[in-house]
């Protein structure tokens, strides 16, 4: 018996919010620990990975370990009928080919349920090493999905440059070229709206803005956004979810011409 | 400008 209630019910309608673009089905592997998503965009590009703690749920059971493959069309359909102040449970037996979605309203006057058909997906599981990146920045997470939405009218590509004055976004194109910098800040009233650069060594990489145009749908997750970089390995651009865990996205470098 | 397969960076496990 697998059994997860989200008071926060919203936060996993966030979360399909800033997967569904990019991924058209997923396996969500759930145990004793808490609930794991891992995979690949169609074109292998990029990677996301989801971390749900079992602690941040206030009920959790999982008596065996559940591989779950969803739709992500087809969950997205169904979490569009939870209201943002529902609470969310999902359940499956052991074993079993469908997943419950119940929705109940705070004030239990409203409970619905939604059975959904589960799918076996053949997807290939990619280790990821623990690595020490040469830079970390951390940044307000609407300021970064501004700078990817400004940048992308430019041209395809974005170069994030950081160096240890801050951190250098420039995209070129038919148009022109736009560069946005921002410097380390010093004194910030709120946490949430500092600009923090923790660099080893300077590090200039190329990315694909449609990807990371795709990740910035996790914005309302959270306040700040982390972005890791290290030379010709993939960006890690990671989003805290409060206190359940975290979604990071893996976008591999362009390279080239 | 190439890209290569995010599987080149992260082996299956």
């Amino acid at each position: 018996m697998f059994e997860a209630r989200l008071v926060q019910g919203a936060l996993l309608k966030k979360v399909m919010e800033a997967i569904k673009e990019l991924l058209n089905e997923a396996s969500f592997d759930c145990a004793h620990s808490g609930i794991l998503l891992q995979a690949m965009d169609n074109s292998h590009v990029s990677l996301v990975s989801l971390n749900l703690r079992r602690e941040g749920f206030d009920k959790y059971r999982c008596d065996r370990n559940l591989v779950m493959g969803m739709n992500l069309s087809s969950m997205s359909k169904i979490l569009k009928c939870a209201s943002n102040d529902d609470i969310i449970t999902m359940k499956a037996q052991d074993n079993a080919d469908t997943v419950t979605f119940v929705f109940e309203s705070p004030k239990q006057e409203k409970i619905s349920d939604y059975e959904m058909k589960l799918t076996n997906l053949d997807q290939d599981h990619l280790g990821i090493p623990e690595t020490e990146y040469s830079c970390v920045i951390k940044l307000p997470s609407a300021e970064f999905a501004r700078i990817c939405r400004d940048l992308s009218q430019f041209g395809e590509s974005i170069v994030i440059s950081c160096t240890k004055e801050g951190v250098k976004f420039s995209a070129a194109g038919d148009i022109g070229t736009a560069n946005i910098k921002l410097a380390q800040t010093a004194t910030v009233d709120k946490e949430e709206d500092a600009v923090m650069v923790d660099m080893q060594e300077p590090v200039t990489l190329t990315f694909a803005c449609k990807y990371l145009n795709m990740f910035t749908k996790a914005t309302p997750l959270s306040p700040q956004v982390c972005l890791s970089m290290s030379p010709d390995v993939p960006l890690v651009v990671e989003y805290k979810i409060e206190d359940i865990g975290h979604i990071r996205y893996y976008l591999a470098p362009r390279i080239g011409d | 400008m190439a890209q290569k397969s995010i599987k080149v960076y992260f082996k299956p496990s």
